[in-house]
């Protein structure tokens, strides 16, 4: 896609595929999420299901938000609350073939959209990185 | 700056200034700074001293990695480890006067700058957010 104009690229050229992105699963308890993310070093990552369509995104804030009680992080709570309870189900989405305009209006709010198939089966992911990448080659072109 | 071409635009008019910005002292306990970002939502801040200059900025997967045990997350590392001892201090810095240009090269790889005087006096932060949203707006015009 080096070539390509950048008006001309769709979201595929510009994805991460979903085999390079970092995600847990719905039945996961919210301890293995947490360490999921703490190693990758990611805020938040794609939640999915066992047939690998999408169902939402999970981060560190989410996390820490819900076990954190009145006088501390009640870190019991890891193990026995499962990610299903408290991913974030309401997101943005894109497909393989929206424009780079649609994805740069999307990432406006959020510093990654998933990207999935129409019966809604993950693809990967458009990060804030890969749009400013190529808006910046483009403004020097 | 509505009215200001993005090309001329400078980082102050983009920047979300010092008093609107949540922030940590270097001698906090990481207990305080966690607080700070679990309860303003953000992934991580700036670090400032006692005079306000800029030292480094703090986020919950450093505090997170520096208490993961081998086991378990060591909790109470959190009231007896300062700030400024796992804070990251190479970190990019713009000054006001920055042009669009700069400000769009340095947000290509970091969730925002930070702003400080020549004198290290923190002014504030440019979010690839500002960024994107007048890149869009650009687009459009
Ligand atoms: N291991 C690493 N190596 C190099 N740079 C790194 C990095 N981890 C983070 N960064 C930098 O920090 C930015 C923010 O990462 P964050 O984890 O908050 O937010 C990330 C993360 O939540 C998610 N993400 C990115 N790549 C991912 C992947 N392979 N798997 C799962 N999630 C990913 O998308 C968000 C935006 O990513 P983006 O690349 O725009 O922006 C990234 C990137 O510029
Ligand atoms: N309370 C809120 N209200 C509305 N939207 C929110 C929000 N908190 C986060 N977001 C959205 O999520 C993005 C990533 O936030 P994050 O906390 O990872 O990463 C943030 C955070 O680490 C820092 N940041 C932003 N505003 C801040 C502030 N007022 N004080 C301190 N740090 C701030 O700059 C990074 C990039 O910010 P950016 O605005 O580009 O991108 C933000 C924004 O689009």
């Amino acid at each position: 896609t080096q070539s390509k104009e950048m008006t001309e690229m769709v979201v595929e050229d510009l994805m991460i595929p979903a085999e390079k992105v970092a995600h847990v699963q719905m039945g996961n308890p919210l301890e293995h999420a947490l360490l999921v993310l703490v190693k990758s070093g990611y805020s938040a990552v794609p939640v999915l299901d066992a047939s690998f369509k999408l169902q939402g995104t999970i981060g560190k804030t989410i996390i820490l938000n819900d076990i954190l009680g009145l006088e501390r992080f009640e870190m019991e709570k890891l193990s026995v609350t499962t990610v299903r309870e408290v991913m974030n189900t309401d997101i943005p989405c894109l497909t393989k073939e929206d424009d780079f305009l649609k994805a740069l209006k999307a990432v406006i709010n959020h510093p990654f959209i998933c990207v999935a198939d129409s019966q809604g089966y993950f693809d990967g992911i458009v990060t804030r990185r890969s749009i400013l990448k190529q808006l910046n080659k483009n403004l020097h072109a």
